[in-house]
């Protein structure tokens, strides 16, 4: 053990166990992350080879084993729950991510949360079992966050019970998504409806990609790898190509929009219900900014504590560089950043829990507010994340530039967060709508609940005489 | 502009009444602009357009106010005198940090003078000595496994340069200790000059 280390350890005013189980939730659940990350770290079958070592391809490979023996593991060893299936991945994945990852995040959620009783009969087992692989393709190559922008056509066939996939334009074809490249056999398409001549907007279909036993494409399917990116080496982000792909009029997710077999369209009670996937992922990218903002400081402030550098009084041994104010300055307010949103992500994933079950009971009273709040705090989070790893990375000098800091990967493999699942501008203005017709309300008199009630008080606070 | 609020600069509650106030002050300003626009006879989607950059100010406002509120409410559920003084302190420091780093919005609203935000650059300074002896347990508490992290320099050991050494020796780059390029290309480069 460095020296060092060992001193400023020794030096702690407080328990740094109890510290990490109040980060935790409390000590059963810092005993049980324990020992599933011992399951891993434990486990010969994932030794790897350094990813830093190998080719695009190689990595590729590499990440599809370890999904595979992931899923295989978590089979086996029975761990079901959503937060210990997260605790066991992110040591398997360490800094990277992974190739099935939007079959878990997006595909999975989707199903769950779109389908009807009896498309859940249907896709669950498949989906849950592996024999369907999926992805979530949303985002084109001339659209993205401005969803009602999407080009991707479904258009129903009454007379052959069908939807008609189509992308209309080269701008149209589905671009991104992680998975769709070469792992995927099936994608969630996001599609402009068309019924009886008439355009629904923004829906949901089950689009086969590939033959479930050759993994060949389909018939009307162009599909492949997007090539490399900053980062997410591991991942396959894809591009698809519809060409007139007819599917059953049953692979529309129908739990709130329908489609009779006569072409009618019934409307979703909420219009904000297709965000449902989005609202979640947006929640859980708040937790993200956490890990990756503290993953980032814990590097170089127990870096900052074993380097030495020059001299603050002539003729004093080199002090540690952690001992420079300028050093402090620079991670300590990061550091407090890392815990702000370590408790903010806490609070949305409660408050995203509490929400949904609301909707599922019907009251959606608060869904504006969460679909407000979870873009701005993604925004908000990710852009200071972002910025804060790259200071992490420049206080740690030129070791900080060495892929063996990690500081590359964890920003590579992080940064995407402020374009992915809503670009943060944009993110920020739709808060700002929610703000502004809050801010309209308090200024009519109408009394505001939740986060932005203080839009109230400050109307109060105007009104007050104020002494002369 | 409202009289300066009164300001204790080491309450934590008092600080996120000012980051209210902050947000508060930037959504009206925001409101404000839009109805400037649409006064001068633009159309909604121009007047919103027009203010889009006003708008932002006002979400990220809202945001860094939900956050420093969040982070204060959080420790009113902290038991152990030791970890809520650290934590404290860390607030503190976020919350200051904050304000100096986004003063003119705080001096512009009229939530602060120009010596409470020179007093609260002294005190971020006091906060950083104070918290730098705690800086390394507090980055333990995170709990991330050497495998997890996957750093050189930020391992639980300390013990940087030699497995940097270590590492690098490991590089493929490194399998051989003569590179195939010297004998296809250096070599028969020297035999013609």
């Amino acid at each position: 053990m460095n020296p060092d280390i060992v001193k400023e350890r020794n030096n702690a005013t407080f328990d740094v166990e109890k510290l990490t189980y109040i980060l935790d939730g409390g000590p059963e659940k810092t005993i049980r992350r324990r020992e599933i990350e011992s399951l891993v770290f434990n486990d010969p079958d994932f030794k790897e080879k350094d990813p830093n070592f190998l080719s695009r391809s190689e990595r590729y490979d590499q990440a599809v084993r370890k999904s595979a023996q992931m899923i295989l593991k978590l089979r086996e060893y029975g761990i079901a729950d959503p937060d210990e299936i997260q605790q066991y991945k992110t040591m398997a994945k360490g800094n990277l991510h992974e190739a099935m990852g939007l079959h878990f995040a997006m595909f999975l959620p989707t199903l769950y949360s779109q389908c009807d009783p009896q498309q859940s009969r249907k896709w669950l087992p498949l989906a849950e079992s592996f024999q369907v692989v999926g992805t979530y393709a949303q985002t084109e190559l001339g659209h993205g966050t401005h969803l009602r922008g999407l080009e991707t056509t479904a258009t129903f066939d009454p007379a052959t019970q069908e939807f008609v996939l189509n992308s209309p334009t080269i701008s149209s074809i589905k671009w991104w998504p992680g998975g769709l490249g070469k792992t995927s056999n099936h994608a969630i398409v996001l599609a402009q409806l068309y019924t009886l001549g008439k355009c629904h907007g923004l829906h949901a279909f089950i689009v086969p990609v590939r033959d479930m036993s050759t993994h060949e494409p389909l018939p009307g399917i162009v599909v492949g790898d997007i090539g490399p990116k900053f980062g997410f080496s591991e991942v396959d982000n894809g591009f698809l190509k519809l060409e007139n792909v007819r599917i059953p009029r049953e692979n529309m997710l129908m739990k709130y929009a329908k489609v009779d077999p006569d072409g009618t369209y019934m409307k979703p009670p909420s219009a904000k219900l297709t965000y449902g996937t989005m609202v979640f992922i947006r929640s859980m990218i708040v937790g993200e900014s956490a890990r990756a903002l503290a993953k980032s400081c814990t590097i170089a402030i127990r870096y900052s504590a074993v380097r030495h550098q020059s001299e603050i009084r002539q003729g004093e041994p080199e002090p540690q560089i952690i001992d420079y104010q300028t050093q402090q300055y620079k991670l300590l307010p990061l550091l407090a950043m890392a815990y702000a949103f370590t408790f903010v992500g806490q609070y949305m994933k409660q408050t995203y829990l509490r929400i949904t079950g609301d909707i599922n009971q019907g009251d959606f009273s608060e869904l504006p507010e969460l679909h407000a709040l979870s873009a701005g705090l993604k925004a908000f989070t990710t852009w200071e994340a972002n910025n804060a790893i790259e200071v992490c990375r420049m206080s740690c000098g030129g070791h900080g530039y060495s892929r063996s800091s990690a500081l590359p990967d964890i920003y590579v493999e992080f940064t995407p967060t402020c374009t992915y699942e809503g670009e943060n501008t944009v993110m920020m203005l739709q808060t700002a709508r929610y703000l502004v017709k809050s801010y309209r309300q308090a200024k009519a008199g109408q009394q505001l609940s939740g986060i932005v009630s203080y839009l109230n008080e400050t109307q109060d606070r105007r009104v007050q005489p104020q002494p002369v | 502009a409202a009289r300066p609020t009164v300001v204790d600069i080491n309450d934590l509650s008092s600080l996120v009444e000012v980051y209210k106030l902050r947000a508060a002050t930037l959504v009206e300003m925001a409101a404000k602009n839009i109805q400037q626009e649409l006064q001068r006879r633009k159309s909604q989607e121009d007047a919103w357009n027009n203010s889009c950059i006003d708008l932002v100010r006002a979400s990220d406002a809202h945001c860094h106010y939900v956050v420093v509120k969040l982070f204060t409410d959080k420790l009113g559920e902290i038991g152990d005198t030791a970890i809520h003084s650290v934590l404290s302190n860390l607030a503190l420091l976020y919350a200051l940090h904050g304000i100096t780093k986004n003063s003119g919005d705080f001096l512009m609203a009229g939530l602060l003078s120009v010596p409470q935000v020179l007093q609260m650059s002294l005190r971020i300074k006091e906060l950083l000595s104070q918290l730098r002896l705690n800086a390394v347990a507090l980055v333990d508490a995170f709990d991330i496994h050497d495998k997890k992290l996957n750093s050189v320099l930020g391992r639980y050991d300390g013990n940087v340069y030699e497995h940097m050494f270590e590492w690098a020796r490991s590089s493929p780059l490194n399998t051989e200790e003569v590179h195939e390029s010297f004998h296809k290309y250096l070599k028969p480069l020297r035999s013609k000059l």
